[in-house]
């Protein structure tokens, strides 16, 4: 499979619905301080299924919605969704007859709390389908190959034991 | 389990020596399992030389040496298994532009090896000017973030700018 | 004892809002004492909101500004009380062009009030060009570092050579 | 008290003897990846007293010493001279009859194991005198002043337990 588009829509501060483009080779994202280009990669990793609360910056799943500004209120739901090119017929058995894979999760803020909600090709899945979907392409959201700003200087000042597990995502 | 974990450690350590030597234009580097003889127990030991210098410990290194080092380790994980995409957030950030350029280098290599599509989020002027293409974010509106195309020239101007 | 750090939690408090608004051109930013009634065994919570955006937690700034925000908390603590020397290692390397120009022209207006001597070791070539002189480190011979003072116009060679 | 100059003889990667003069106003440090810049750091934090293992890279206090390269042998010694202007004669009573102050650190690598001698004005002295000298001027080893690479991060992470020691530093 291969990653082509992630669509943000309300996800922290890309409030209007943006499209991330992933094309071949090297794809480099500038800008200054601030501006988001963290929240980028903090959006590919949520709607591949992420959910530890500490490499997701935030105290909780709403942190992702956008908190609004001065100029903007805020808003209640967030959604971000990953489209993948499957024209290798590389993915998972059970979504392997389509050319393209869509995957998108949308949270809402609703009284009794925020609720996740996560589908393949428009039909709703568990959040563990997503998680799965992932692992056999070797690239979940906390794969090696998505390194978040500072988890190179955590590396290096980890305990060896923490270290270890890095292999284990190897294994 | 033991014995993929070993096998893992193989792979990862033979890639960690080959690209350790590709970053840093010589030198040497292996990993170790240290303070147990079970690897599901083990913590992992960092040894590495710049060319020139001692093997030793990578918390003897400087703080470019160190980042160029996890550097090479983080890909040697990656290269075992590769995946369709990358994404690398400021890595770059402690880097001269000598390394900086040897780690470009490096990125184009492996995307012709893997096919896999990198993105490279930096402040650096010279990855820039190695990339294929950029993005730029911008926030005209205060709190609003927006994706643009920047054209490569272009690109100071969009990372020095407010 | 108590009443000590509540001064200099009061002092350093204050410093460190002026400070902040200083390096981020307009924001707020404050800090507080959790975690418990008693200022010997509270933590100290950091709050702070760049122009335009919402006060929050520092954790939820991105990296650069989480950066310059320290730097303000660190300058704020050094400013209660001078000292005559202030060394900084690549503190400015998460900042963007324009967060380092307003870093440097602190740094000069602390030079002045205070008299201290600092010294500011950077790979950022926007740093290197506001300093009053600058000093090269380099290893010709491998492994062996020599001093050299540096031409402010060769500098960005010095940083990208080998 | 003006800090005016730091003297490195074989000192981790400066074994020639060297002079870092320290200028008014601002003064830049540059210079590729592990050509010495932190070492400048580490050897004045060291003269004034520094003890902590973890703040000085290194497994121990022989680790300052000069290891030696393939082109020249390692040293069983290492120096550091800081030299203050006390013109303004606020050094304390009993060295402020002196223009200028020196203190010195030297570790000699015994076969009994490494041994520091501290000196000010050629006068042996205890490690714990150099260190009460430079908290007099508020400026010890540790002091908020002395910004070791990585501390930033390090402060940013911390625990807000561990913050609040900031804070003691300046009562
Ligand atoms: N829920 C949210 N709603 C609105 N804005 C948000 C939300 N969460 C985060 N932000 C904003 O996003 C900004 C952080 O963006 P990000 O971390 O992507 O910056 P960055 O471009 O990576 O910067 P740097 O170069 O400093 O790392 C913060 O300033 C914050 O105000
Ligand atoms: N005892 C020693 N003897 C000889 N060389 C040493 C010793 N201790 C450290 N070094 C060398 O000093 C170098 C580190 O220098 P330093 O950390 O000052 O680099 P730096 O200029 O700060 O680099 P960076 O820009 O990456 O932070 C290491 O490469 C190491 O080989
Ligand atoms: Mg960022
Ligand atoms: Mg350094």
């Amino acid at each position: 499979v291969k990653f082509t588009n992630v669509r943000l829509v309300g996800f922290k501060s890309f409030v209007e619905p943006t499209d991330f483009e992933i094309r071949e080779g090297l794809t480099g994202i500038v800008g200054p301080n601030g501006c988001g280009k963290s929240n980028l990669l903090e959006a590919l990793r949520w709607v591949m299924g992420a959910t530890s609360a500490k490499a997701l910056r935030g105290d909780g799943m709403e942190a992702v919605i956008f908190a609004g500004t001065s100029m903007r209120p805020s808003r209640n739901w967030a959604e971000v969704i990953l489209s993948l090119d499957n024209s290798d017929r590389s993915a998972p058995a059970e979504y392997n007859e389509h050319d393209t894979l869509e995957i998108s999760r949308r949270i809402i803020r609703k009284e009794e709390g925020t609720q996740s909600v996560y589908r393949i090709n428009q039909k709703e899945v568990r959040a563990k389908d997503v998680q799965l979907l992932f692992a056999d392409a070797s690239s979940g959201a906390n794969s090696p190959a998505l390194v978040r700003q500072g988890q190179i200087s955590e590396l290096i000042s980890a305990k060896p034991q923490n270290r270890r597990r890095l292999l284990e995502e190897a294994a | 389990a033991r014995q993929r974990l070993l096998d893992a450690f193989e792979t990862v350590n033979n890639n960690f020596a080959d690209l350790f030597k590709r970053l840093f234009n010589g030198g040497q580097a292996e990993l170790r399992l240290i303070e147990s003889d079970d690897p599901l127990e083990a913590g992992l030991e960092i040894m590495a030389s710049p060319p020139g210098k001692k093997l030793a410990s990578m918390s003897l290194m400087s703080g470019g040496e160190q980042a160029l080092t996890a550097t090479a380790l983080i890909f040697a994980v990656f290269m075992a298994n590769p995946a369709p995409v990358c994404v690398l957030d400021e890595v770059d950030a402690p880097l001269d532009d000598a390394n900086v350029e040897r780690f470009c280098r490096l990125l184009h290599e492996m995307a012709q090896e893997t096919e896999t599509r990198f993105v490279i989020i930096t402040h650096h002027a010279l990855t820039m000017s190695r990339m294929n293409r950029l993005f730029g974010v911008t926030m005209i509106e205060r709190g609003v973030s927006q994706l643009v195309s920047v054209d490569l020239n272009k690109a100071e101007q969009l990372a020095a700018a407010e």
